[in-house]
């Protein structure tokens, strides 16, 4: 089935790269945040990766694009820089780059809480699939909701089963065609419950 | 079907960042290829992104793996450096990284032939995904025979159809299982058919 295929691939092709060290150069996700905490002075309250999967499969190129432009009684995230790159060779890409993005969320009061989050980009692709017309009559009968509620429960499992993965990343269900919602609040929520 | 959604998501993840101009400041990759000629004072008879996938779905780190490595009568294909690096920000990842290889096959007689190849890296995911016990109960059934075909039937579908796309591409299979077949022959054979 179409969604746990992706989450199988996103697990084998990416977060078994950017999660666990790799016994060499790259130390490990944890490690990682706890490096770009020392380098910036900064603290992120839960040291994790945040996965936002969203009602529309779509993810923007820069999650900024979720804050409410028209309110500033409300939190609004936004990208710092990266966090260290890792580098690889595969599948004959010499090189390979992989890095995951570090984000401020600033609140109306109190500081602002450092986070590394990141769309899933599986979905994000989809939502180009069924978009492209050339592509998506061979994935028709496709349910969206269907594909969101198996991808994450899949991966779920996937990464619980993971002694290397477990425990790292928080995976978020955002409905973003609900204009009541702001992400950087359901982030903060998370993040108390967490803390 | 696996494959299918393997060469869709293939395609609208990553040919249509590496392979079209993006009407900004990444040129395309044919121009991609004619700035690292310029730059390096070489020529690639073929200006095509070679894609190579095997009869296992495992593609090495290195294409130098496949070299005959106690023959030097036969060609042997090394890795140069990286084209020109494509950067954009997708799916809330700041900066996200693609890019592609030069190679170089060095023959027996003859000066060395340049191009652009790499592993089919959603093929390369699956056969790590395969080998994974936690992870491959659930995709039981898939005949990597039929995978390899149909993703490559479906590709080659794609991109033709894709004004963007079309004419950029070489898909290559190679059996990797078979010792009497050299990739660096192979691909020289393919080059030759091609100029
Ligand atoms: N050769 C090559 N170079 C690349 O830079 C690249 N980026 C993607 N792909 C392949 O295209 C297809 C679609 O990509 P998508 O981003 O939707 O899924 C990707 C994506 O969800 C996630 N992923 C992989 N690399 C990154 C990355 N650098 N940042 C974020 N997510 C990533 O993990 C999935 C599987 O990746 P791969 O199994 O390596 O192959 C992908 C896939 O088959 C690439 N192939």
């Amino acid at each position: 089935n179409y969604a746990m295929g992706m989450a199988c691939s996103y697990f084998e092709g990416y977060l078994v790269h950017v999660l666990p060290s790799d016994g060499a150069r790259f130390f490990g996700f944890l490690e990682n945040i706890r490096a770009y905490e020392d380098n910036q002075g900064v603290v992120f309250p839960v040291k994790k990766l945040f996965i936002v999967v969203t009602k529309s499969l779509y993810s923007p190129p820069a999650l900024k694009d979720y804050n409410k432009s028209d309110r500033n009684d409300v939190a609004r995230i936004e990208a710092c820089s990266a966090l260290s790159t890792i580098q690889k060779d595969v599948a004959g890409v010499k090189d390979r780059t992989y890095k995951n993005t570090a984000y401020k969320i600033y609140r109306p009061t109190g500081r602002p809480v450092c986070l590394s989050v990141e769309g899933g980009t599986p979905l994000a692709t989809l939502f180009r699939v069924l978009r492209n017309r050339d592509l998506s009559e061979e994935l028709e009968g496709l349910d969206r909701e269907e594909v969101v509620k198996d991808f994450l429960t899949s991966l779920r499992k996937i990464i619980d089963k993971s002694p290397e993965c477990r425990g790292k990343c928080e995976l978020i269900y955002f409905d973003d065609t609900d204009r009541n919602l702001n992400l950087a609040d359901v982030l903060l929520d998370r993040i108390r419950e967490l803390e």
